[in-house]
């Protein structure tokens, strides 16, 4: 069973912006980042779940830090004055990627960073993937914390002295 | 404004799974995944997003539609025999997603195709991203329309007789 990843990275320069209860129709995902890409908003991931009742839907979506009053500001101005839409953010949160080359065992590579990260404690807020990445949203206090334990999880520690 | 986008991609072999109402504790993702590894069930897409009541939230992942019976069957006995949980599927999905290099302006990027898909009518139920992937879950009748939308938006038609 081979190891397929290369790498873990962090990022602390993070803030996570969700739009609670979208209207699931087309046209709104547009209405979100339309604005945003208009100010020149850098938005680095983007998560959407598949509605519960087919009306509504969350998007959750993050900033640099620095971009969050400004993010918050343009959905004030659009979508977030949709009906029944509330807007929440924080800035408490770190995103930490396990990076693979052709994971193909993929799934596996995923399960075990979640079961590592469980065994700190660690709660898992947002999981978003690509072929070459796994990523999720954590605590920021945790972050040090999961990095260690996922480079020892899979083998990536550094020989003393490197 | 640089065009960064270099394909179209899609894929209609795909089936969502949504685990609703997962307990959101450090632990479950892991109870999700591990099992789905241990059965060598590949996994294509993971969404998960922030919790809206600090307590449940839902997860979707993909397979290919001939893993879905295993996966439901994985599922049943494990994740999904927690409190509250229910577990729903679909084989009537399509992926389609937008591949850029180097996507600086990502957001302008993802803003696009969000736009493009709506202005054909087309619903998008689950999005995720990585650094050079956008992708979208849709309803598999508008895989097609879906494709050409965007093939045309980005400039990437081919010429004639190619
Ligand atoms: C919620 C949002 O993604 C909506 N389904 C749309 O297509 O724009
Ligand atoms: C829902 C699930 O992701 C949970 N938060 C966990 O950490 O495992």
């Amino acid at each position: 069973e081979q190891e397929v990843v290369s790498g873990v990275a962090h990022s602390r320069d993070e803030a996570k912006i969700t739009l609670r209860n979208l209207p699931d129709i087309p046209g709104v995902a547009a209405q979100v980042f339309g604005p945003l890409a208009d100010h020149a908003i850098n938005v680095d991931m983007i998560v959407q779940n598949v509605s519960a009742d087919q009306r509504r839907t969350d998007l959750t979506f993050t900033v640099g830090r620095a971009d969050l009053p400004a993010a918050l500001k343009v959905l004030s101005e659009n979508a977030g004055k949709l009906e029944g839409v509330e807007v929440q953010s924080s800035a408490d949160v770190a995103k930490v990627s396990i990076i693979g080359i052709g994971m193909r065992s993929y799934v596996g590579v995923a399960s075990k960073m979640f079961k590592t990260l469980s065994e700190k404690g660690i709660n898992i807020q947002v999981i978003t993937t690509s072929e070459i990445k796994v990523s999720v949203l954590i605590a920021e206090d945790y972050t040090e914390l999961a990095v260690r334990a996922l480079h020892t999880a899979y083998g990536l520690d550094r020989p003393e002295g490197e």
